[in-house]
């Protein structure tokens, strides 16, 4: 009565819902391979251990619907809708992003079709060309002090050169213009040679 | 201000600030944090040589100089509420572990949690006032996640009423805790309770291990650091070995499990409670995850915003490396995970407030979910995080390698996360565990609730469809 439709790849519910249904196929296949082992196996216990491939692969997609779901359910408490709108394609991006990456369980469970793979790839382009110009942006919005980040590359000025210049002169072996070490060994060795 | 950076935030098309008040909580928060955050950027107590330029030593030092500070000026300003003492820590340690760590966030809230009122009165005032420094030592050096396997052993003698603790083996010793080295004069222990010749698996027992004037390790207790490691340069990650160290019966935490003065064990309602804390800080890790990553991403875009390379179109000048396709494909996905996990990390603070306050008025029903997606998306988000970081330090060619990008350090500070607390795929599998047993409940026909309840809908739902 209720077959799954294939994915909307441009609608965040429907991927949500996709996400759920690989998860439950996952934990299906897991407990029915599970259930399998127990009739093969000495005991429960190696049972487990023989299927634990399959149960971690369950619980991930388990957790990677999660976080779909949790994205796309904080998008309606975002009433700014320029905010709105840039966290839209970011919660895109990482939902279609895990698609591809994992999209031979999508096949395998009716999800998708092989043509929407293709159009993921487009899709996930678009997405990031979307993107750039707010890039920066939103690494801004993260609000990290230089003094915490205490990065020269990551620095909010962006003056990255200058502070990796600056901050090498304070390297402990800048202390003496000769090393004590250029005394020690490596002018007795050119006397020697 | 380069002017590349400058360009990118006037082409933006959305507020940043309001993005940040969203990330927080709302504006007041956010005013709050800043606010703390300047505190200690502008307090000379705090100012301190790089740490990239000192040794093992010295940093630990300055760690342990910098966390007595903080305590007094955590005191001086009133600050008290955990989230603003998590700000304020944060920004004194900039994001790094330090020894007092697992007094912090351990010991004390174990002693919240786990003990009675009248042990919260005996041991919580004097652990605040920091006459009492604790850590958590559960991890021995033969085992770790799989906690039914310890041997430290904890025997009840009803003769003088108290417990007589030992290392049985050399893999029995306790390997790892935060701040057990050198800096802590007590830790909550977790050893194999045997009462009455029968063993009750494993409880918490309060174990002094140094002199609380002299600071010299107590008759039976051998204690040291565990040496360099991957990172965690100012912890002081110690050994533990115990050697018939006796500990009044009272000196075990008995909120929940019992032994009575002669002897006689009373069980605890749910054999989970006792590893409560590391619950606590699994659901704390999800919202580390993305702290981390999101340092990693800000670092990453940002140096990509700055840095030009090779070119585009031939004869045209070098372009901002952020504008190449697999750069972004590098670091948007991973910038979109950042934001992702945020919100996963306020749920999950918020799941574990919830269920916590459930659980002190006597309402146990949602523990095992609680512990099932506490240790699921512990592993996920680390995990995930884990590598991100290190895709964001290769993003940054060469100069991400150098300790002055802040990436190999935050690395080395975050990637432990995929093995403490629970080492992830063993934390995969408890999730599996609970995932199983619902499924088989949904297909007798129980309903389920909560996060699982999609288990309900796949005994109809869903079946291999042919395209």
């Amino acid at each position: 009565s209720a077959r799954p439709t294939v994915t909307n790849i441009n609608d965040l519910a429907s991927l949500v819902e996709a996400y759920k249904l690989r998860a439950a196929k996952l934990v299906e296949l897991a407990a029915k391979s599970l259930q399998g082992e127990m009739q093969r196996s000495k005991s429960p216990e190696d049972a487990w251990n023989n299927t634990s491939i399959d149960l971690v692969r369950a619980s991930d997609a388990h957790c990677h619907y999660v976080v779909v779901k949790l994205f796309t359910a904080k998008l309606s408490e975002v009433k700014d809708t320029a905010i709105h709108s840039v966290l839209s394609t970011l919660a895109l991006l990482y939902a279609l992003h895990g698609v591809s990456i994992h999209s031979g369980d999508f096949l395998q469970a009716g999800l998708l079709t092989v043509p929407q793979l293709s159009q993921i790839s487009q899709r996930l382009k678009g997405l990031l060309s979307e993107l750039r110009p707010n890039a920066v942006a939103l690494v801004d919005a993260f609000d990290y002090r230089d003094e915490m980040l205490n990065s020269s590359l990551g620095r909010y000025d962006g003056n990255v050169y200058e502070h990796m210049f600056e901050w090498a002169r304070k390297s402990p072996l800048n202390r003496t213009e000769v090393h004590e070490s250029y005394h020690k060994y490596l002018k007795p060795l050119q006397s020697k040679l | 201000m380069n002017p590349d950076i400058c360009r990118e935030r006037e082409n933006a098309t959305f507020n940043a600030e309001s993005l940040t008040y969203i990330l927080d909580g709302g504006p007041e928060k956010t005013r709050r944090r800043r606010e703390i955050e300047s505190l200690v950027v502008n307090d000379p107590d705090f100012q301190h040589e790089d740490l990239n330029f000192l040794s093992r030593s010295e940093r630990y030092e300055a760690a342990v100089k910098k966390s007595a500070q903080m305590i007094l000026k955590l005191r001086e300003y009133g600050i008290s509420d955990p989230e603003e003492i998590y700000f304020y820590k944060s920004v004194v340690h900039r994001g790094r572990s330090e020894p007092l760590d697992l007094h912090l966030g351990m010991f004390l809230p174990t002693l919240l949690n786990q003990a009675t009122s009248e042990q919260q009165d005996r041991f919580f005032m004097p652990a605040w006032n920091l006459e009492i420094i604790g850590t958590y030592a559960q991890t021995e050096m033969g085992h770790g996640t799989h906690i039914r396997a310890l041997e430290t052993t904890s025997t009840y003698d009803p003769s003088t009423q108290e417990f007589v603790l030992n290392s049985p083996t050399v893999t029995s010793i306790k390997w790892w805790p935060g701040g057990l080295g050198k800096t802590a004069n007590h830790a909550i222990v977790l050893a194999q309770l045997y009462t009455q010749g029968k063993c009750h698996g494993l409880h918490a027992f309060i174990v002094q291990t140094r002199c609380m004037k002299t600071h010299m390790p107590l008759p039976g207790v051998v204690v040291g650091d565990i040496g360099p490691k991957f990172g965690f340069d100012e912890v002081d990650n110690g050994f533990l070995k115990l050697e018939n160290v006796r500990i009044p019966r009272t000196n075990m935490l008995m909120k929940y499990a019992q032994v009575q003065p002669d002897g006689t064990y009373v069980k605890p309602p749910s054999d989970k409670l006792t590893y409560g804390t590391m619950v606590f800080i699994r659901s704390m890790i999800v919202g580390e995850s993305s702290r981390a990553l999101s340092k990693a991403c800000t670092i990453a875009i940002r140096y990509s915003a700055v840095r030009h390379q090779s070119e585009i179109r031939p004869g045209e000048p070098e372009p901002q490396i952020l504008d190449y396709q697999t750069q972004q494909y590098k670091l948007f996905p991973l910038l979109a995970t950042a934001y992702a996990f945020r919100f996963v990390g306020q749920y999950m603070s918020q799941t574990y407030h919830r269920i916590t306050g459930d659980i002190n008025q006597g309402d146990f029903s949602e523990l095992p979910e609680l512990h099932a997606l506490s240790a699921g998306l512990k592993a996920f988000t680390t995990w995930v995080a884990s590598a991100g970081i290190e895709v964001c330090r290769m993003a940054c060619g060469g100069h991400g390698y150098s300790r002055c990008s802040s990436l190999p350090d935050i690395y080395v500070t975050f990637t432990p996360t995929c093995t403490y607390e629970g080492e992830n795929t063993v934390m995969m599998l408890q999730t599996a565990r609970y995932l199983v047993k619902s499924y088989r409940q949904a297909s007798e026909g129980q309903r389920l609730s909560g996060i699982v309840s999609y288990l309900n809908e796949s005994q109809s739902r869903v079946q291999p469809q042919p395209v």
